[in-house]
């Protein structure tokens, strides 16, 4: 459902080239568990930027959910990902002046032409999934670390994309409360054939990955794969 | 050299009261290695802000570094958190449109009368010490999560404060770079005698503790301060 081929991300500041990504080569197969760790600054959020069409390759080629995403351009890149993609931010990204229940909601009225009715339902499911019903109508900054960390996880599973791509998504939450996640998204992987990619340094979630690759520097290990 | 009697912070969410933290009381000594930990939601930011003078208690008496600080209002309190506190926040809070070196040294220019050329020795260590040297004109958008966080600490330890107060320092960092955080904050209480206060999800630091308190819906747990 992903393939890479000699992906690379150069970034240029002010004149000095910063190689973020070099050369990464890997498929990963429909239905995967699949993890992409190592140090701070070896390129993991980067990788998964690209993947899920937030940013472009500087060269390399990259096919997504079989369809070349290689040289989709912004608006392009953002409508493909909103029609695909799950994507939980390193940094949450939730609107300010949005509920939780809205920032969850979010997802559905660009995607589905559903009634209010039925997105209430779904969105109430995913909030009592990860223990958040009671907060819905909470804002942003009246809600703590692992609870923003979860609306984020809720908005990411609530249209059911194929593919879900999360940036370390445990990082601010209790040992419980992590697992609990992994579970309901291991449980979506066998119910409904979703594949998940990590980037993690979090050992629990590298116990539940199937699939591991090694960044290092921009680069990943030869021996990645395996988990 | 921080002291709590019946520390309660309710939070007014539009006419429903949200009770973060309840008759909390506690003592921890100079030097201490101490941690706060407890599931997401359960009022560690909450108990760190009001020992940071960050936000007001509704309730109960703090003291911090043998002053009261129950009644101070939010200027007061901004400027004896400046001149005796450390504080590295869970969501960072870096100046965006400054670089890693320029955030690292504000607090030196808030506080010290050094000369720039002893600022800058200060804060090349500081970067040095958490392995960010070469990133020292980046800007927090130019930078992964866990080198942010890093920022966040290396700013936090530059005026040698004699208490800092750490909201899950280590959550976007790996397993080595979380350690040598934590060996350079042994270093530091070792060295200087600087009391340390975490809020915390992670087991390496939960071990490098020498004194833990639980909390649960806003609630001290009786059993609190062995480790
Ligand atoms: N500004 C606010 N207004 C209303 N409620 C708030 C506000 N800030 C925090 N809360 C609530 O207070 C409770 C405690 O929050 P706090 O941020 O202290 O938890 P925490 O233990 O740090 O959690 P985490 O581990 O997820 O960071 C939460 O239920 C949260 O929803
Ligand atoms: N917009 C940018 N401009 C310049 N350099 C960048 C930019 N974004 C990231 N970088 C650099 O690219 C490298 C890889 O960053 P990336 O965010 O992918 O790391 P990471 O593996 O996710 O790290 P972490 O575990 O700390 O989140 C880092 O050295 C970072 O400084
Ligand atoms: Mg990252
Ligand atoms: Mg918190």
């Amino acid at each position: 459902v992903v393939s890479a081929r000699e992906l690379t991300k150069i970034y240029d500041t002010e004149g000095v080239p910063v190689p973020a990504l070099s050369d990464a080569s890997f498929d990963i197969e429909s239905g995967s568990f699949a993890a992409f760790v190592g140090p701070s600054g070896s390129g993991k959020s980067t990788l998964l930027n690209l993947v899920g069409c937030l940013d472009r390759p500087t060269k390399g080629q990259l096919t997504v959910v079989g369809e070349d995403v290689t040289g989709l351009g912004r608006d392009d890149g953002a409508r493909f990902r909103g029609q695909h993609i799950g994507f939980i931010f390193q940094d949450f990204n939730l609107i300010p002046v949005l509920s939780a229940f809205e920032n969850v909601e979010y997802p559905l009225l660009m995607l589905r032409d559903w009634s209010a009715k039925r997105r209430r339902a779904r969105v109430e499911e995913l909030l009592k999934a990860v223990e958040l019903e009671s907060f819905a109508d909470k804002r942003p900054s009246q809600l703590s670390g692992g609870q923003k960390q979860r609306v984020a996880i809720a908005r990411a599973l609530v249209t059911g994309a194929k593919l879900v791509l999360a940036d370390e998504p445990t990082a601010n939450l209790d040992r419980e409360t992590a697992l609990r996640v992994i579970r309901l998204m291991k449980k979506m992987r066998d119910d409904l054939g979703t594949t998940f990619i990590f980037s993690t340094h979090d050992p629990k979630v590298m116990d539940a990955a199937e699939l591991i690759f090694t960044l290092e520097d921009g680069k990943l290990k030869e021996d990645g794969g395996a988990a």
